[in-house]
């Protein structure tokens, strides 16, 4: 499902370049479950905002199923990104004046899907990620937990085929972040590609396959007996 | 040093009411270091703020080294914030236009601390928090972790008297992690009053005292043999 050759990214500040991805290669097939983990620094999120075409390399390539997404247009990234890749960021990224039930609901709202068929959805997913109560509080009137709970909602309203967790339980108590997890794990079996960047070594063994990552490459792959 | 009595702090959302501190009562020396821990939601951060003074109680007192803070003027609390309290904000908060130094060193300059007397600070302060490569940096140029790392810096630069941090490793991998909270350590043995808000169990366990809330509340309170 995705490729990854020689990917490059640079960053160019001041006169100094930052080599973030540095000549990494990867392969993914549809339907694995990675978890990511290495130093910070070490291009986690950025190997994510490749993966979630936010970004483009300086150099390499990346094939999405087959296709060089080098060669596609905005609007083409933009239609894969919507219809397909689910991406909680690591600083969550919520609209301000949109409540918890609204930014949950945005992607459905951009798909131009029907409220009546909106709604079901969205509240069985208040429910799982135990948000009913904050529903109609904004942004600046949840804890950074409850943020980071409307963040992961939004990123799987539309059940992608590729879901990008950049760090999704980093400020969530135990029980919280094992409830998410535990969602997240049931998308994967449903058939959802999972990639979860995270500094939690109890929430990176989880994965079949691990990845560690160290200046901008992949030094360890590994596959787990994980179930 | 502290205290809190009956303290209460409601928000108004809609016509519903949450009450994010619920008759918290807490008093801390000077000297202390406690660790918080509990639910997403159960009003750590709420708190950290009001401990801060960026907050006032709904009902309740709040003394600090005596002085009832409800009657202070906003530049009385004001110029309490900027002398003697730190904060490491959950999201960070840094000015998004200033490079990590610049943000780190925003402290002094407000103070109006010579640049001569401010460089060699900064930069023993990038050097501890291994930025030094990322020091010319601004935000959106950063990883998360290294963000993390400039919000515990600009915190520490006064050498506050009470130091406030709110899930200060939470984007952090395990080593970077553990820098910090010896950082922290160390300012607390040199006399700095510490409270650290965590998800991360190890990182609550090293404590000497430790607090855990529940809905508003602490629900329990009590010492460990850390040294
Ligand atoms: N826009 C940018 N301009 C310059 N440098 C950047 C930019 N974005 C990231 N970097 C640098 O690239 C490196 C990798 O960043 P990245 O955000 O991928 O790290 P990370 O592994 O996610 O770290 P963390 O665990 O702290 O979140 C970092 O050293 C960072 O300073
Ligand atoms: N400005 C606000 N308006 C309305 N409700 C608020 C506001 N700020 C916080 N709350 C609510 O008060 C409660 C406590 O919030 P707080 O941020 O203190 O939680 P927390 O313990 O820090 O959680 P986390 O571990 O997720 O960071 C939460 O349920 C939150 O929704
Ligand atoms: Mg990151
Ligand atoms: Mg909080």
């Amino acid at each position: 499902m995705i490729q990854l050759r020689q990917l490059c990214r640079d960053f160019l500040v001041g006169d100094q370049t930052v080599h973030a991805l540095d000549h990494l290669d990867l392969s993914i097939d549809k339907g694995e479950y990675l978890s990511v983990m290495g130093p910070s620094g070490s291009g986690k999120s950025t190997l994510l905002n490749m993966l979630g075409l936010l970004d483009k390399p300086s150099a390499g390539e990346y094939l999405l199923n087959g296709t060089a997404t080098s060669g596609l247009k905005e609007e083409q990234r933009a239609s894969l990104r919507g219809g397909h890749i689910g991406f909680v960021f690591q600083s969550y990224h919520l609209i301000p004046r949109l409540n918890a039930r609204e930014n949950i609901e945005l992607p459905l709202v951009l798909a131009g899907i029907a409220p009546k068929l909106r709604q079901p959805r969205v509240a069985e997913l208040l429910a799982r990620l135990d948000l009913i109560d904050r529903a109609e509080h904004i942004p600046n009137q949840l804890s950074g937990g409850q943020r980071q709970r409307v963040a992961i909602g939004r990123a799987i309203v539309m059940e992608p085929d590729l879901l990008l967790a950049d760090e999704p339980t980093g400020n969530l108590d135990s029980k919280s972040g094992l409830e998410v997890i535990t969602l997240l794990e049931e998308l994967n079996a449903g058939g959802i590609t999972l990639l979860v960047v995270t500094h939690d070594e109890n929430v990176g063994a989880r994965a079949r396959r691990r990845l560690h990552m160290i200046d901008g490459a992949i030094s360890r792959d590994w596959q787990t007996d994980s179930a």
